[in-house]
């Protein structure tokens, strides 16, 4: 990724698993 | 050009992997401390422990179903670190730091074991 810009996303990345 | 880092990603499947634990979705092993059970994800063990990958990495031992540790583990301890190796999170309780440590030991968690040091040794007056 050298000489590309990053973007921080700081939000959920994934779906969240119910705990039951 | 650009790339989109989602900082928090690592600790969301974590948590995702702690929730199918709970749930005991895809676990693949039972680990009997003494006469205790502890079901697990084989992947989630041998990427914590050395121990337990050297078992899972071992092409007679890693389609075993259950393994039995040491009796001499202390099941407070294992309880601990794998709640730690499915959260990121270290109880260090002050009356069970030596049960811990030993126990990091047996399972070749050496940074655990090096954090058990110092905490021992910050709390020695």
């Amino acid at each position: 990724y050298e000489g590309v810009s990053t973007i921080k996303e700081t939000g959920r990345s994934v779906h969240e698993i119910p705990s039951d | 050009d650009s790339c989109i880092q989602f900082t928090r990603h690592a600790s969301d499947v974590l948590l995702n992997l702690n929730r199918l634990r709970s749930r005991d979705i895809l676990t693949d092993v039972t680990i009997l401390v003494n006469r205790q059970q502890f079901r697990a994800h084989k992947t989630v063990l041998m990427a914590c422990s050395g121990l337990f990958y050297t078992i899972f990495t071992d092409s007679h031992k890693c389609n075993l179903n259950a393994i039995s540790l040491d009796p001499k583990v202390d099941p407070e301890g294992f309880a601990i670190l794998l709640d730690f190796m499915y959260t990121s999170r270290l109880a260090l309780k002050e009356s069970l730091i030596m049960a811990i440590m030993n126990t990091a030991i047996y399972l070749q968690m050496d940074h655990v074991v090096d954090t058990c040091h110092r905490f021992i040794k910050s709390s020695d007056p």
